[in-house]
């Protein structure tokens, strides 16, 4: 995905967003229960968003991923609370 | 499609829903179009009917907010997230919210609203985010005509696999559910529709069609009005599918979908029931027509093509019954839309004519246009 350094970070960004809405349960998680958060976990996220959408799952920030983040949508997030 | 982790749905077949705040995008008049239609795109597939209130707590809360609007998922200005919608459940359940931030319009320049609309209110009716592009639970906007649209397959299969299909009767539509202000009033005198329901009450003879009802003296033509449903009857809002009085007792029952309402007079009397309790089979969601008769003391049930004999001394469902309506009603044909007993015949109400039954004879003694009822 060709891009300038500061759109990738943009796009970056964006991604962390949308994966913090629509690919993250709210309050799913039991008292003591360690969450990984970091590059692997967002890995993960990315790829349940490109197999939710039907895209190629890479778990890579790339141009088809990106222009389904940034279509209009619902707001209840993909993976349900 | 998917649904939500519990599966969490309604248990009940008549849902309330409350605009409490609109947009200055659109006209009122026009999100209350979208929001029937989008929510009708839901009830002609499963046998779930929606009521509109204008004040309270509504099942399914609609409102148009901005930002931060204290439920957890603020909403981001235009574009991105435009509207959510909360699963059943008490309290935020079933609530919808669209965000107040978006250009909302009943055409494609801008967001239609009657897309967004139908697509929340399959959250707010139990279905999750689907996965296939096709569906209206898809995440993504995609424009849809709300003028003959069509709930596609796989949110058919989705919204069937919570509330099971719904049964539709030819001749007899879903009921459309339009606003309860300023309803129109039905055009009896140059349609070729018939009423919904007609009872006698008192002394009086109501036909019902649509929203509106009229009164009429049994044997005056004089001074025949309509008046809205909800003017006499607010606990029924809107049309009603069946009525019929038992005299005696000065009460009548008034059905809506799987509920009746007991009258006496025009006062109602406690909280709706469900149609069960008569002992109707669990399939059968809606009465066509319903009438008592004086003699044998029976009401009969019209349902579909058939009817139900109700003991009303015993107050017990007859053995042996359904019986098809055509077969033991020889002369009327088509479906019973409504029915009366009158001066000892029973008046039969399908489409725009009415057949004047004689119960001794077993025969249609002459056929009427339904229309004339009501001075036409």
């Amino acid at each position: 995905f060709a891009a300038t350094p500061r759109t990738s970070r943009n796009n970056y960004h964006l991604l962390q967003a949308y994966l913090v809405k629509y690919y993250t349960k709210k309050g799913g998680h039991q008292i003591g229960e360690v969450v990984a958060r970091g590059s692997n976990s967002m890995v993960k996220k990315i790829k349940e968003l490109q197999a939710f959408f039907g895209l190629r799952v890479t778990g890579k920030l790339d141009q088809s991923t990106m222009d389904v983040i940034k279509r209009p949508r619902c707001g209840v997030p993909d993976v349900a609370n | 499609y998917r649904l939500f982790p519990g599966e969490p749905k309604w248990k009940k077949n008549i849902l309330t829903y409350r605009i409490s705040k609109y947009t200055s995008s659109m006209t009122s008049a026009d999100v209350d179009k979208a929001i029937e239609m989008a929510l009708r795109a839901w009830s002609s597939a499963v046998p779930l009917n929606f009521v509109r209130i204008n004040s309270g707590e509504a099942d399914i809360m609609i409102s148009f907010e901005t930002g931060d609007h204290g439920d957890s998922y603020p909403f981001d200005g235009p574009r991105g997230t435009l509207a959510h919608a909360f699963a059943p459940g008490e309290g935020l359940g079933g609530d919808t919210h669209f965000d107040n931030a978006e250009k909302w319009t009943m055409g494609k320049n801008g967001f239609n609203l009657f897309t967004v609309a139908a697509h929340e209110f399959g959250h707010a009716l139990g279905l999750a985010h689907s996965t296939d592009s096709s569906a209206l639970m898809y995440p993504t906007y995609k424009y849809q005509n709300p003028y003959g649209f069509r709930l596609p397959k796989d949110d058919v299969k989705g919204i069937q696999a919570l509330y099971g299909p719904r049964k539709t009767f030819p001749g007899k539509p879903t009921v459309p559910h339009t606003p309860p202000h300023s309803p129109s009033i039905p055009d009896l005198c140059d349609s070729s529709s018939s009423f919904d329901a007609v009872t006698m009450l008192g002394k009086e003879l109501l036909f019902f069609k649509d929203r509106i009802f009229w009164r009429r003296q049994v044997h005056l033509m004089a001074g025949i009005r309509p008046s809205t449903i909800t003017s006499s009857f607010p606990q029924l809002m809107s049309n009603v599918d069946a009525a019929y009085e038992v005299a005696e007792r000065g009460t009548a029952y008034f059905f809506k979908g799987p509920h009746y309402w007991i009258t006496r007079g025009f006062q109602i009397q406690g909280p709706p029931r469900t149609i069960y309790e008569f002992g109707f089979p669990r399939y059968v969601q809606r009465i066509d027509a319903a009438v008592y008769l004086r003699d044998t003391q029976k009401t009969l049930f019209f349902v579909g093509d058939e009817y139900y004999s109700y003991d009303e001394r015993k107050r017990k469902m007859e053995k042996d019954y359904p019986k098809n309506t055509e077969e033991e009603f020889s002369g009327v044909n088509g479906q019973i839309d409504a029915a009366v007993e009158l001066n000892g015949y029973i008046y039969f109400f399908s489409g725009p004519k009415t057949y004047k039954y004689d119960t001794e004879k077993e025969d249609v003694v002459s056929v009427l246009k339904s229309s004339s009822w009501i001075g036409c």
